[in-house]
C-alpha cells in the first residue's frame, strides 16, 4: 500500500528446496493504524512455472483459506460474483517470467492482516544451473523484511550465487550465504535503515528481483536416484559427455510483419548463431514469406568458409509479403530427408529444425491444425522441431503444440532491445546435444505411474528428470538402466538405486522432506499430462485432462484445470465476495502481455492499462 | 463516436463522446510538420431506433501522408490506397498485406487494417460487422493509434492533441446518478469539470465483445477537455 496509515511490519519470503523441488511461502503482515477502515493490497509475483498450492488471510483472528476447486465449478461461482458487480480474478501476467497474484481486503481501524501465499515448482536446469527468482517490491520500509532460502541437494552443491537486481554495494554484505557440501542457506534481512533510499527518507531500495543460482555435483554417469516414502526421482545429466554433431535447418520468417527491428535482430542473432556452429555440424537455411527460398538446396558442413558464406546470405534477408509456414517447414524437412538418404552427415547425428516466426500463417496452407498434421507426418519422428515465436502477435499455442508434437519445444521471444540475446540464448540451450534417443528403464514390477522416460535428446546444461511410484517397498533389486545414442557409440549405464536416509543426510533438520518427492512426482506428472492434453489424440486428450484434474485437486495445485477460490470477509459495505486465483494459459498471458501491467481500478471490471498510451475512437 | 485517451503513466483514462449529424467530417489528427492528416466521416443508424436515440459512428476515414505521397481511404466496404498516382483497392473480405517502401498495410479478413507509415505513425482500423438484416444498425469503423511518438509536438485534432499527454487531476469523488458510476471533479487545462466514472470498450483484441476500459467520462462533447469545442474540428472534405 502507498497509504502510510497502513504499516507493513513484516514481509518474509521463505523458500525451501529439496532436490530441485522448491516450496516457497510468502508471508506479509500489516497494521491499519488509521481510525477508519482501509483497503490493503497484497501483490506477489511468482514464476510462471510454479503452481500456487495455498493462500490464506488472517484478519482479526479469523483465517480465510483458499480452496482448490475444479475450474469449471469455480467459474460458476465467479460468474455469479461478476454478475453481482463484484470483482474476481487474482492472477495476471507480469513480465516475461512471472505472473502476479493480487488481492485486496478492507481492514478495520487498528487491526492486523496477515497474508500467506505458498507455491511450488520443480526447478529446471538450463545452461548448467537452476534459478530461484523472487520479485520483491514492499513499497514502504518494513520493520522485519527477510528473504531466506534453504537448499538441500544430496548430490552436493557445485556452486551457488545469490544476488538482487536492487542490491547496491552497501546492501551486498547483507546477502549471507552458507554453503556446505549438501546444504545451502541464503538470507537477506536488511533493517529499516538499510532499506532506506537515503538517510531520513521513506523510499525503499527494495524493489527488484532476488536471484539464487546454483548447480549440483554430477559424478555418476547414471545420474542421481532418490527414493523417499514410496516415490522415486531420477535426475539424469551425466558429466563429461562429448557433444553429438547436429544437422540443423534454420527456417526464418521474412514476411512483411517482420520488418524493422525484428528483421534486424534476427539477422544479428543469426550471425552469432552461425559463428557458434561446430565444424562437424551440418546446416541449412530456409527463408520464407509467401515465397520459399533456400541458401543451398542441401545441408552444408559448417566449415569456416561455408559459415562465412552463409553469413553473407543472412545479411541479405529482407522482409516482404505473406507468411507460408507450412511451405517453409516442408522445404526444411525435404532438405533434411534428402541429406539422410544421401547419408551425407554422420549417422549418429541429431537432426533439428529451428523455426523463427512472428505471425499467423496466411499464405499456402493457413489452417493451423492442418499445418501441424502436415509437419508431424513429414517429420515422422525423425527430427525435432524448435519454434521461436517472435513478438506479441504470434499464435504461440500453435507453435508450442507443433513443437511438442515433434519432440521439441517452443520459446517466446519478447520484442525488446534484448531480442537478439534471447534468440542466441535459446540456441545455446539446444546447440549442444550430448545424447539422442535417451531411454530410462526401471523394473516394471517395482514401479508404476512413471513420468516420461524416453527423450529425443539430452542437451548440454540441461537435465532429464523421471519420477515414479514404487509398488513394492523391498528395494533389493531396483535396477536402473539408461540407453542412449552417443556420438561414437551407444551410451549404456546400469546401476542399483537405494533409498536415501534423509534424516541421516541432514541430521540436524527436522524431518521436513516427507512428501517432497511425492509432490515432485505429482508436479511433473501434471505438467506432462497438461502437455498431452494439447498434443495427444482425442482419447489421450480426454484421459490426460481427467487425470490431470484429479491430481491437481488431490495435491491442491492451481493448474490450468483448477482454480483457487478465496472468500473475502464480509464488511459493512460489501457482501461476501468470492475471488478466484487461476493458472493462466499461455494464450491468456499473451493477451495480458499485450495489454501491459496490472493496474488496480477504482470501479468496474479489471482492465490492464496498456504500457504505452493508446488513443482511439470507436462505437459501443 | 466514443473517444478514449488512455494514459498509463497516470494509470487512468479519459473518454468523451462526440455527437453531431450523420455525415459530419471530423479532423482526428493533423500534423503539419509531419504532413499527416486523418479525418473521419460519421454515419448514423439505418433508421432511428425505438428508444429515439440517434447514434453516430465513423463509417469512412481519409488518411494522408503528404511527404510520402500516400492517400488512404477506408470505408466499411473497402480500402483504397493511392501513392504516386498509382491506386490499389483491398477488400475487407480478404486477408492481404501490401508492402511498399514507406507504407505497410495488413488486412485481417473482415476484422482489422493495420497501417504503418514508416518513421511516422502506426494505427489500426477495426471493422465492426453488423448483421446485414439488423433493423437499425450498420457496419462501422474504429480508429486506434498504436504509435504516434514520432509525430511533432504541434500535432492536433480530436485525438492528436492528446498524443503528447495531458495533465489532469481528479478530486472530490461523490455518488452519481448511477450508483455504479460516481461523479468527480476534474482539473484539466485550467478548468474544473464534472466528470463521471464509466467504461468504454477497446475492441482491438476481441472485436466482438471488446474489453471494458474504465475511464473518466467528460460530458458535453468533451467540452473543457478538448481545445475549443467539437465544431472547431469539422472539415469540409475527407482529404
Amino acid at each position: 500500500t502507498d497509504n502510510m496509515e497502513v504499516e507493513v511490519y513484516s514481509v518474509k519470503v521463505a523458500c525451501k528446496v529439496a532436490s530441485r523441488f522448491a516450496h516457497t511461502v510468502i508471508t506479509s503482515s500489516a497494521l491499519n493504524k488509521a481510525n477508519s477502515s482501509q483497503e490493503v493490497f497484497f501483490e506477489v509475483d511468482l514464476p510462471k512455472t510454479a503452481f500456487i498450492t495455498n493462500f490464506s488471510m488472517e484478519i482479526q483472528g479469523q483465517t480465510y483459506t483458499g480452496e482448490v476447486k475444479e475450474k469449471e465449478k469455480a467459474k460458476k461461482q465467479y460468474e455469479k460474483a461478476v454478475s453481482t458487480g463484484q470483482t474476481a480474478g487474482l492472477v495476471k501476467a507480469s513480465g516475461r517470467k512471472m505472473e502476479k497474484f493480487s488481492v485486496s481486503v478492507n481492514i478495520a481501524a487498528n487491526s492486523n492482516v496477515t497474508f500467506i501465499l505458498t507455491y511450488e515448482e520443480l526447478l529446471q536446469r538450463k545452461l548448467g544451473q537452476y534459478e530461484i527468482m523472487t520479485r520483491v517490491k514492499p513499497k514502504q520500509l518494513v520493520q522485519h523484511f527477510e528473504i531466506v532460502a534453504d537448499i538441500y541437494e544430496p548430490q552436493g552443491i557445485a556452486f551457488l550465487d545469490a544476488y538482487g537486481t536492487f542490491i547496491s554495494n552497501e546492501l551486498l554484505p547483507l546477502v549471507e550465504k552458507t554453503v556446505t557440501d549438501k546444504k545451502a542457506h541464503i538470507s537477506f534481512c536488511p533493517t529499516m535503515d538499510q532499506q532506506r533510499k537515503c538517510p531520513g527518507c521513506d523510499g525503499t531500495l527494495i524493489d527488484g528481483d532476488f536471484l539464487i543460482k546454483y548447480d549440483v555435483n554430477r559424478a555418476e554417469a547414471l545420474g542421481d536416484i532418490q527414493i523417499v516414502n514410496g516415490y522415486f526421482v531420477h535426475f539424469f545429466a551425466p558429466p563429461d559427455l562429448p557433444r553429438v554433431p547436429k544437422n540443423v535447418v534454420f527456417v526464418i520468417d521474412r514476411s512483411g510483419s517482420m520488418s524493422g527491428n525484428k528483421m534486424h535482430q534476427t539477422r544479428e542473432a543469426m550471425l552469432t548463431i552461425l559463428n557458434d556452429l561446430h565444424e562437424d555440424d551440418y546446416f541449412g537455411i530456409v527463408t520464407f514469406d509467401h515465397v520459399i527460398s533456400t541458401w543451398k538446396e542441401s545441408l552444408t558442413k559448417a566449415t569456416t568458409e561455408n559459415v562465412s558464406e552463409a553469413k553473407g546470405f543472412v545479411q541479405t534477408i529482407q522482409d516482404n509479403g505473406y507468411t507460408d509456414i507450412n511451405g517453409a517447414l516442408m522445404k526444411a524437412v525435404d532438405i533434411m530427408m534428402k541429406d539422410k538418404q544421401a547419408k551425407k552427415s554422420t549417422e549418429r547425428s541429431v537432426s533439428m529444425i529451428i523455426l523463427l516466426t512472428d505471425g499467423m500463417p496466411n499464405s499456402g496452407v493457413s489452417s493451423t491444425p492442418q499445418i501441424q498434421k502436415n509437419v508431424r507426418d513429414a517429420m515422422g519422428g525423425n527430427m525435432s522441431l524448435f519454434c521461436l515465436g517472435f513478438g506479441n502477435d504470434v499464435d504461440y499455442s500453435f507453435l508450442d503444440v507443433m513443437s511438442r508434437q515433434n519432440q521439441g519445444l517452443a520459446r517466446r521471444i519478447y520484442e525488446g532491445s534484448d531480442a537478439t540475446v534471447q534468440l542466441q540464448g535459446f540456441y545455446k540451450e539446444v546447440a549442444s546435444p550430448l545424447l539422442s534417443e535417451v531411454d530410462l528403464h526401471y523394473p516394471d514390477n517395482l514401479v508404476n505411474s512413471l513420468t516420461t522416460s524416453h527423450y529425443k535428446q539430452l542437451f548440454n546444461g540441461s537435465e532429464i528428470v523421471v519420477a515414479g511410484r514404487l509398488t513394492d517397498n523391498s528395494l533389493d533389486n531396483f535396477l536402473v538402466e539408461v540407453f542412449a545414442k552417443g556420438p561414437e557409440e551407444d551410451f549404456i549405464v546400469k546401476g542399483q538405486a537405494s533409498a536415501q536416509e534423509w534424516d541421516i543426510l541432514y541430521p540436524e533438520q527436522e524431518y521436513i522432506f516427507g512428501d517432497f518427492t511425492e509432490r515432485l512426482w505429482a508436479y511433473l506428472t501434471i505438467q506432462q499430462l497438461l502437455s498431452m492434453k494439447e498434443t495427444g489424440t482425442a482419447e489421450e486428450k480426454g484421459n490426460a485432462t481427467a487425470q490431470a484434474l484429479e491430481m491437481s485437486l488431490q495435491y491442491s495445485f492451481v493448474t490450468p484445470l483448477t482454480s483457487m477460490v478465496v472468500t473475502k470477509p464480509e464488511t459493512d459495505e460489501e457482501q461476501e465476495e468470492p475471488l478466484i486465483a487461476d493458472k493462466l494459459t499461455e494464450d491468456e498471458r499473451q493477451k495480458a502481455q499485450r495489454l501491459g501491467p496490472v493496474v488496480p481500478q477504482m470501479v468496474g471490471n479489471s482492465y490492464m492499462m496498456p504500457s504505452s498510451p493508446t488513443y482511439f475512437v470507436d462505437g459501443d | 463516436p466514443h473517444f478514449m485517451i488512455e494514459l498509463p503513466e497516470q494509470e487512468d483514462a479519459l473518454c468523451f463522446n462526440i455527437d453531431d449529424r450523420p455525415g459530419t467530417i471530423f479532423n482526428l489528427v493533423r500534423d503539419q510538420l509531419a504532413g499527416i492528416l486523418v479525418n473521419g466521416q460519421t454515419i448514423g443508424d439505418k433508421k432511428v431506433a425505438p428508444d429515439g436515440k440517434v447514434n453516430t459512428y465513423f463509417g469512412r476515414f481519409g488518411i494522408v501522408h503528404q511527404g510520402l505521397g500516400v492517400r488512404l481511404e477506408v470505408t466499411t466496404h473497402d480500402i483504397t490506397v493511392s501513392q504516386d498516382g498509382k491506386q490499389a483497392k483491398l477488400l475487407w473480405s480478404d486477408t492481404a498485406s501490401l508492402k511498399g517502401a514507406n507504407l505497410d498495410l495488413q488486412v485481417t479478413k473482415d476484422r482489422s487494417l493495420t497501417v504503418t507509415l514508416r518513421d511516422s505513425v502506426r494505427f489500426v482500423v477495426i471493422l465492426h460487422k453488423v448483421w446485414k438484416q439488423h433493423p437499425y444498425h450498420q457496419d462501422y469503423l474504429g480508429f486506434y493509434t498504436l504509435d504516434s511518438h514520432l509525430l511533432s509536438p504541434s500535432v492536433h485534432g480530436l485525438l492528436g492533441q492528446f498524443y503528447h499527454g495531458v495533465q489532469f487531476e481528479v478530486r472530490d469523488m461523490r455518488p452519481g446518478e448511477d450508483p455504479e458510476k460516481p461523479d468527480a471533479t476534474m482539473l484539466v487545462k485550467g478548468q474544473e469539470l464534472t466528470v463521471t466514472r464509466g467504461w468504454q470498450r477497446d475492441f482491438r483484441w476481441d472485436v466482438k465483445n471488446g474489453e471494458n476500459v474504465p475511464c473518466w467520462f467528460i460530458h458535453s462533447n468533451g467540452n473543457g477537455l478538448i481545445d475549443g469545442n467539437h465544431t472547431d474540428y469539422i472539415m469540409s472534405g475527407l482529404f
